[in-house]
């Protein structure tokens, strides 16, 4: 059986938020070590892995290992039942046909349980290669999503540089264009702030931003967000979580 | 002109 604990519900909220646009049915496997998920979006353009590591939740127990089959719109709805303060349990018994969430309220002396269906789900998995990534750029997840919000206006894609000068994202649709360009820097006060690149080569790869902009929906759980590419490749995108990560591989768009 | 392509045109599929 499952039995998992966080002092927050609005933990595993934001964890929903991050994924429900991009996911409908998958399923979470649950071992002694965690909660992890692996699953393509619908149009098989975005890969989502998650990983929830026992030592993230207040309270973890898992004999054996169980898989959930959820619904992840279904999930959401439950969980706006909670409040973000709620101490949320989740569980489920052996061969069990249901998810139970419970939100306890300590000081209100309020206790709400949600039965959640869970379902078979047929799976499809990607075999993801071990990668030496050209280039890695770690900085602010708010300032990604800020940045490919505004090139949004002026395109559906935008073309990601990194050199040794910094990253450089631009658009060019039918009202013109636009870029910004990031030097890497140290910000010692705000060390979120900081831009750091490693790079073996300089890499160019253009990407959709409708589904860029799903992935940036993860930025309530990071202060920083760790992007990876390699030429004609998928980059890796990654928020990483007290104990665990959110992390999308993400189908670059190819020239004919 | 770029093109979307999936996924599994990169990975190996299971």
């Amino acid at each position: 059986m499952l039995e998992a604990k966080l002092d927050a519900a609005s933990q595993l909220k934001k964890i929903v938020e991050a994924i429900r646009d991009m996911l409908g049915e998958c399923n979470i496997e649950c071992n002694e070590t965690g909660l992890a998920l692996q699953s393509l979006d619908k149009s098989h353009i975005v890969l989502v892995s998650l990983l929830l590591g026992s030592d993230g939740f207040s309270e973890y127990r898992c004999d054996r290992g169980v898989t959930l089959g959820l619904n992840i719109n279904s999930l959401a709805t439950v969980l706006r039942c909670a409040n973000n303060d709620d101490i949320l349990t989740l569980r489920s018994e052996d061969r069990a046909n249901e998810l139970i969430l419970t939100f306890e309220d300590s000081k209100a002396d309020r206790i709400s349980e949600f039965n959640l269906r869970l379902m078979d789900i047929d799976q499809e998995y990607l075999a993801i290669p071990e990668t030496e990534y050209a280039a890695t750029v770690v900085m602010s997840a708010a300032v990604l999503q800020r940045t490919l919000r505004d090139l949004s206006a002026l395109s559906e894609a935008v073309t990601i540089e990194i050199d040794k000068e910094g990253i450089r994202f631009s658009a060019e649709g039918d009202l013109g264009k636009g870029s910004t360009h990031f030097k890497p820097c140290v910000d010692m006060e705000n060390a979120e702030n900081s831009i750091n690149i490693t790079l073996s080569e300089p890499v160019s790869l253009s990407f959709n931003l409708q589904y860029f902009s799903n992935i940036t929906k993860a930025s309530s759980l990071s202060s920083t967000v760790t992007l990876q590419m390699t030429a004609g490749m998928p980059a890796q995108i990654e928020y990483k979580l007290p104990s665990g990560h959110v992390r999308y591989y993400f189908a670059p768009k190819i020239e004919d | 002109d770029s093109s979307q392509k999936p996924l599994s045109a990169f990975f190996g599929g299971s």
